[in-house]
């Protein structure tokens, strides 16, 4: 019945480098991401939710070790005055994954749950088929790892 | 040398749903989502962007025939005065899958710039590991599909 969720992992090695105030014009993403692949930095998670008022804003998730230069990369590239780039150096990455995730309505319900009751802010949300990935910070990574091992009968 | 994309899919059949101006406090993800699950509709990509002010925006894509019924039910969870439900009822999702995603810098910004050189603006964005979802018009989805084919020489 619990196979629904098949592993829980975090990652506390990761920074989150967000752009805000970018023009929601064809070519601007494409200005952004060149820019940071010439300064050869490897992105993991891209994130863009809908924009407004023709303003979008996009974040990355980098290596820590690469947050300070990709902040460098996008100030120089920022198309003008209206954006504004701002980091979080330190995040913790929770990643949920199973086959029930594109089944089941409620896994996602309850893994939001969870956190909740743990008083674990999710900062960020980014999903695929059968993974979901939440930001929140480094202890609460644990935390949550934990918790979620657990509801899904996966420790031991 | 281009075996870094294996595949370039769209699909045609998707809504998106955003809330905007939720309270960014814990709980709140958990509510909305228990929300959509009471009401038994799968949700496809979920996309949270990091919040300001107090305040955070969350993207649901749904199939197109679930929509109305997404935002009759999170019209009902809303917590406050300040939240907002929009529908966006017909988009197209581009999913380009491969293992350049993840070692190659320049992967993610060769995808961006061939749909900025077709004026195709990018209405939001969703990655995992192997893999990078781009919001769009049907049209444009339709269109960037074959152009990134092209350029990943995945044409048959
Ligand atoms: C914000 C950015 O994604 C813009 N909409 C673009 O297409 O490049
Ligand atoms: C916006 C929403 O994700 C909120 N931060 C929560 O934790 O529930």
């Amino acid at each position: 019945e619990d196979i629904v969720v098949s592993d829980v992992a975090a990652d506390l090695d990761q920074a989150r480098v967000t752009v805000t105030g970018l023009p929601d014009d064809p070519g601007t993403a494409a200005a952004v991401f060149g820019a940071i692949a010439d300064g050869g930095v490897l992105v993991d998670m891209i994130i863009q939710n809908a924009g407004a008022d023709g303003r979008a804003g996009i974040s990355v998730t980098v290596p820590e070790n690469d947050a300070d230069r990709t902040v460098q990369l996008l100030k120089a590239a920022l198309p003008d005055a209206g954006t504004a780039v701002s980091c979080e150096p330190n995040v913790g990455k929770l990643t949920v994954s199973g086959i029930g995730l594109r089944s089941h309505t409620d896994v996602g319900a309850r893994v939001f749950r969870i956190l909740a009751d743990r008083q674990i802010n999710v900062q960020l949300v980014n999903t695929s088929e059968i993974k979901v990935s939440i930001l929140v910070t480094p202890e609460e990574a644990e935390i949550g790892c934990q918790a979620l091992r657990e509801e899904f009968h996966l420790t031991g």
